[in-house]
């Protein structure tokens, strides 16, 4: 049986002068996945004087998990203002019920605390991934998050190891750059992707489901 | 389960934002698949704060003209990246498949088609056994509806290498083709090819990524428990 080659190759570290000015982005282990010290709880804020945009699109699966949920509903309420991004990798918070919901408000709550000057609504969106049906360690989630300015900044390695925090089996985490001229200035774009396997996606925009 | 987040430091109004995302995710992750199961989280998130921006520069939006394609395009850019990383480590996978598929109808036509093949488990173990399988690729091609039916005398099918040498043509306009099996063997043993599909109904095309099946995706997803 042929094995696949080694696919760390394609990892490839960003740029100082590809990243995005006006972010800070932290990774911190949180405990959701069991190795000890293994990221696994990311954040990603703007700190921007002029107003932030976000927009998402959500997969089209009927049993949208809890992050799915209230990261649609964060953008309506906001609409399209939403600054902050929390994320956990290692378990999915999915069939999890009105805890699920209530956890994945508390993740949305404690990222957007960590804003400059945050506003009344919560401006944070929410991303899980992993396990399917089991109650998110809540608690450790929040410790995560809390401790997450300490390990803050906007370097290369701090957006590398917000890739490693979305691993789950990848086998090297993705992570790409570009730049961009609009209106004769210069413009940078950083981007994190994750998956390896549950993956067909069909994604829709803030709105019900339509699998 | 897919998440994918972006950030950019130009100023993007959020109906130019949710506009540009929609086109890009067209582009990037609708195109891919790795094993045809649907997450229950998927999720790709943009943001734009307009840090780099002067005090005095509008947001972009959908109406401003050169400047959202401009953005359009580089989110495009990334998102197919990031999409084709996610294709490329498919759990087990020894294989990076492009899908070409010309000749569609419609655009919907040529990406179904592209996605039937991309998700087609008798094909990924084809190609997971270097083996140049046209006939489980053809009866893929012809598994779904289309917007008007294929005439089969006009579909052909290729192998395409990733080191820019001869395509080698497999079944051409509904004719098996007599190839040379050792040049088959040797597109298939490399880590990246293309197939090539021309269905002969009209002028567009579609771009689809995806890998092979081996016994290491059983492995890990049996091993795997909730």
């Amino acid at each position: 049986a042929a094995v696949a080659s080694s696919k760390a190759h394609f990892h490839k570290p960003i740029p100082a002068s590809s990243l995005p000015q006006g972010y800070l982005v932290s990774a911190t282990h949180g405990g959701v996945k069991r190795k000890a010290g293994e990221l696994d709880v990311g954040v990603l804020l703007s700190t921007s004087s002029r107003p932030t945009s976000a927009a998402a699109v959500f997969t089209a699966n009927t049993f949208r998990a809890a992050p799915v949920l209230v990261s649609d509903e964060v953008l309506t309420r906001t609409a399209g203002r939403a600054r902050a991004l929390v994320m956990s990798a290692g378990n999915a918070n999915a069939a999890t019920g009105a805890q699920g919901m209530k956890d994945a408000w508390a993740m949305a709550n404690a990222a957007h605390k960590l804003l400059p000057s945050p506003a009344f609504e919560p401006e944070a969106l929410v991303m899980s991934t992993g396990i399917i049906g089991k109650k998110l360690p809540i608690s450790n989630i929040l410790s995560g998050i809390a401790a997450s300015p300490s390990t803050a900044g906007s370097t290369p390695e701090h957006w590398d190891a917000l890739a490693r925090a979305f691993v789950t089996t990848d086998t090297f985490p993705k992570l790409r750059a570009a730049t961009f001229e609009a209106d004769g200035h210069t413009f940078r774009l950083a981007g994190i992707s994750k998956g390896a396997g549950m993956i067909s996606p069909k994604l829709i925009p803030s709105g019900p489901p339509h699998a | 389960t897919l998440l994918c987040m972006l950030a950019t430091d130009a100023p993007v109004s959020p109906a130019g934002l949710q506009a540009a995302l929609a086109r890009a995710s067209d582009r990037s992750f609708h195109c891919i698949s790795v094993d045809g199961d649907m997450s229950t989280n998927d999720t790709v998130a943009v943001f734009a704060n307009g840090a780099a921006a002067p005090e005095n520069m509008a947001e972009i939006t959908p109406e401003s003209g050169a400047s959202f394609e401009v953005f359009a395009a580089a989110l495009t850019g990334v998102m197919q990246e990031l999409a084709q990383l996610i294709a490329r480590d498919g759990e087990g996978a020894t294989k990076f498949i492009t899908l070409s598929v010309e000749g569609g109808a419609t655009y919907a036509d040529a990406q179904a088609v592209a996605s039937s093949v991309a998700r087609s488990p008798l094909v990924k173990t084809a190609l997971y056994s270097e083996d140049a399988n046209w006939g489980r690729v053809l009866a893929s091609v012809g598994s779904i509806l289309l917007s008007k039916p294929l005439d089969p005398s006009r579909v052909s099918i290729s192998f395409v290498p990733a080191d820019g040498s001869a395509p080698l043509p497999v079944s051409i306009r509904g004719e098996p083709e007599d190839f040379d099996e050792a040049r088959a063997r040797d597109i298939l043993s490399e880590d990246d090819f293309e197939i090539k599909i021309e269905l002969g109904a009209g002028n567009e095309s579609a771009k689809f990524w995806t890998c092979d099946y081996s016994y290491e995706y059983v492995r890990i997803n049996g091993a795997y428990r909730s």
